[in-house]
Formats: C-alpha cells, structure tokens, sequence
C-alpha cells in the first residue's frame, strides 16, 4: 500500500483511517444508523473526501461525523476505546456557524498528521456531535488512566485549536460517561 | 520513522489536482 500511494505521487500517512457518519433515524438502533463512509491512508485521498463531504455545520442536528483508526469502531465498547476517554470540547451554539468547521478540519489534521508525538498512539479517533443544544467535538484515547499521554494529547489539542488559556478543557473516561446519571459527566483531567 | 505532517504543509496541498 505504501508502494502503490509512493508511485501514484501520494503522502501515505502513518494510519489507515475510517470515516463514519451517523443520521439519527428514531425508527432504527442506534447501530444501524452508524455507517462507514469510506476508509483512506493518503493525504491526497483525505482531501478528496473532505472536499466531497458535507461541512459539518451544515449537517443536520443529531447527526455525527466519526473518524477513527482503521479496525476501531466509534463506540465505547470497542476494545480498543473501552478502557479510553475523551478530551470534550462544547461549544456554544453560535460558535456552529463561526469557529465549528475550522475546529473540526483541525482535529482533522491533528489526527492524520500524527501531531501528538510520542502520543499518536494513544489516540483512536475523533467525533463530532451535531445538536441543537450545543455542538461537541472530542478527540478519543485509549487509555484513561495514561495521564502522561492523555495530558500532551489535550495541551497538543488545545494548542492547535487556538483555545485561549482562559478557556478549560475536560477529559472524561468513557467508563464514567457510560454510567452518568443526568448530563453531570465525572471530568478526570482539566487543561 | 513514523509519518508526521504539520498543519501548514497539509493545507498546502489541498487543492493539489490529485487532491481534487
């Protein structure tokens, strides 16, 4: 595959990734709405889709865009994201038409790129919540209890999407959303 | 070894013809 992406001129990136989208369909399981777009390992075929795919602000509420390490599905009980959490980042619902797109192009790029160092490992993927009452976008890991990988990857995160030092950024491990009573989500590290 | 691109130079391309 690196031979192929070298000769075809391409950027082979260091994961194959998996984009899912999700439509919130009542009438179905919350599985069956879950759908694999396409999955890509070049910089050149990640632009392609991008330029091919709805913004994300312009999608419609309750539905979400998913881009994840190739073999990782988004949902807590994959293997691979169970003992994992979630660096949160909520915003505003004016932010949906000023600073949502770019913020999630960056998440994005800090995922293909492997901008987290060391720490890239550690990451599985990425999702973007669309909701009336405020949109979300989180960068998933692996392993909750690594608090030196979680703590670059959000300082790295919070760092390339420009969020001021006044602005505080919440990791949650997915083991304590799943069994939150009400919208109180239990916050392990703070940045 | 491991594949590591920057923000800049992913933007840089994005309009390349074979990103297109």
């Amino acid at each position: 595959e690196l031979l192929q992406a070298e000769v075809l001129g391409k950027h082979p990136l260091q994961n194959r990734w998996a984009l899912w989208f999700f439509k919130n369909d009542k009438s179905k399981m919350w599985q069956a709405n879950l759908r694999l777009v396409t999955k890509f390992s070049t910089v050149e075929d990640f632009w392609a889709l991008y330029s091919h795919i709805q913004l994300a602000s312009k999608l419609a509420a309750g539905c979400d865009y998913s881009l994840f390490k190739d073999g990782i599905e988004p949902m807590w009980e994959d293997n691979q994201n169970k003992r994992g959490g979630r660096w949160l980042i909520t915003l505003a619902r004016q932010q949906r038409h000023t600073e949502l797109d770019r913020f999630w192009l960056d998440t994005l790029l800090c995922l293909i790129g492997e901008m987290f160092d060391e720490y890239s490992d550690e990451v599985c993927g990425a999702v973007i919540n669309i909701r009336t009452k405020g949109d979300k976008i989180a960068i998933w890991t692996r392993e909750a209890e690594n608090r030196e990988g979680v703590t670059h990857i959000g300082r790295v995160y919070k760092e390339h999407l420009g969020l001021s030092q006044k602005v505080a950024i919440g990791y949650q491990a997915h083991a304590d959303t799943a069994t939150k009573s009400g919208c109180l989500g239990k916050t392990k590290f703070v940045l | 070894g491991k594949k590591q691109y920057d923000r800049e130079f992913l933007l840089d391309i994005q309009f390349m013809p074979a990103c297109i």
